[in-house]
């Protein structure tokens, strides 16, 4: 039974591309086999990945504009099962182009069903924002939304409002939407604000707070320069460790319901 | 002669919203008069300036839907000499609800026409994405773009679409729209990756380019926590310090143009 996880913050630059990509990376490397779907235009997952943006073939665009298939779309990527779908620039204007059609919402969901069983997780990455493609895939998720949360003050600030679309969208468009956990990201221990943050949301959101929690490391922000996933470009940096625990900690979470 | 300037980058998390509040707060200090327009529907501009963004009365939203006039919802704010439009998350719907609007790119652009001189400069602060509400900022604009870049590899990565597209708008809806400057932010001197982006970005922009370089200093993160511009929360750090000595690089680079 594939597993479908949403990974949303309209917060921008908090880390949904890193731990999207990362985890995906960690879990195939388990052993599972796992699909990664981009719906942002600027295609941050598809250029981590190692694949060429500007040279893609088919892309969600296409998918999106019911020219073809999503599974026309998926490419292999360096690692042994992990495979994904890329997005293109093209993206950014699906808002507008799919304005007027009543099934808007559900365009990421029926094209998954088609693949859905190739797959033990379909992770998916979003913009940043809490528009059209974000929506897409909040509507797609079995298993709910992972939230990369930056130990910062207007991160924490959005969090609200992101519960409230959260909340919105399970209760008319898709019953299997929840806040399926929170991941603190670029921790720094140094400051006052990190912990503060983090005090703040284990007071609210004590359930789906994770356990582990992602500190600030430069190896994270230069393997995308390589196209690389953590694990293969700097497996022994704390960033790498830190995925890899928090890795196990999502399956132990998730992998018996 | 008011000077229109738009802070833009669909890179999230890059310093935008940051930039745009201190430099607004800088200037105020220097004796100018200026307006801060948060296009974003997150409205992190306006809770950084101390607005209570769940009580606003009219936001940017109400003008954007022809409820009122810019001017009936200036708001002024704790620094003397530094009001501000306030934005509000209905922003979010703009884009879906104004399709068909055939002058949706000149909404913003009208609306500063009717407060235009009684400021000196006017920042529009935008959200991470290209879409309406930005394109609105770089159809306003009357002296240009400027680019907080983080000095990361994502985000540089991003500057080639960011700069088709600003070309885009200068040769269809506003000659003026032009790349006037970028300012690298959360600079960390201890990382191989800042260097290398600052060096990409001098070979490839080097009239755009500040010398003044933001460092990552955490006392920028904690003042919207407080309300306050980084002037008031805490002059003396690194961040306030580097922000005032951009904010003269700022005057001296277009004071007289
Ligand atoms: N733990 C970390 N330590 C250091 N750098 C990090 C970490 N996590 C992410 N980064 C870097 O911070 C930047 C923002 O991360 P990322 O792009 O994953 O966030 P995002 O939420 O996907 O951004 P967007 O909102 O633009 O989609 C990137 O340059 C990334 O390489
Ligand atoms: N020089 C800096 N040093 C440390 N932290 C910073 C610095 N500049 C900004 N920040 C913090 O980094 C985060 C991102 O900055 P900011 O919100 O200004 O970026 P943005 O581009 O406006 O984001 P968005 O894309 O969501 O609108 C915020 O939490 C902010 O407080
Ligand atoms: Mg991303
Ligand atoms: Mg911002």
């Amino acid at each position: 039974m594939t597993k479908i996880f949403t990974f949303a913050n309209q917060k921008g630059g908090v880390g949904k591309t890193t731990t999207a990509v990362n985890l995906a990376a960690y879990l195939s490397k388990a052993g599972y086999s796992v699909l990664l779907v981009d719906t942002d235009p600027q295609a941050n997952a598809t250029s981590s990945l190692g694949l060429p943006v500007r040279e893609i073939p088919l892309s969600l665009y296409d998918v999106v504009i019911d020219r073809t298939s999503i599974g026309d779309t998926i490419m292999m990527t360096e690692e042994v099962g992990l495979d994904m779908v890329p997005s293109s620039p093209d993206l950014a204007g699906a808002e507008v182009e799919l304005a007027h059609e009543p099934e808007r919402h559900y365009i990421l969901r029926r094209a998954l069903e088609n693949v859905i069983n190739r797959y033990d997780f379909i992770l998916v990455d979003s913009p940043p924002s809490l528009g059209l493609l974000t929506v897409n895939g909040l509507v797609a998720t079995t298993y709910g939304v992972i939230v990369p949360l930056q130990a910062e003050y207007l991160a924490l600030e959005g969090l609200s409002r992101l519960w409230e679309t959260i909340t919105l969208v399970r209760e008319q468009l898709n019953p299997k939407c929840f806040l399926a956990g929170i991941l603190i990201t670029m921790y720094d221990s140094r400051t006052k604000l990190s912990r503060q943050v983090v005090n703040n949301v284990r007071e609210y959101f004590p359930q789906q707070l994770f356990d582990t929690i992602i500190p600030r490391n430069v190896r994270l922000s230069e393997a995308p320069s390589h196209g690389q996933t953590i694990l293969r470009y700097a497996p022994y940096s704390t960033g790498a460790q830190a995925y890899e625990v928090f890795t196990q900690e999502f399956l132990a979470r998730f992998q018996n319901r």
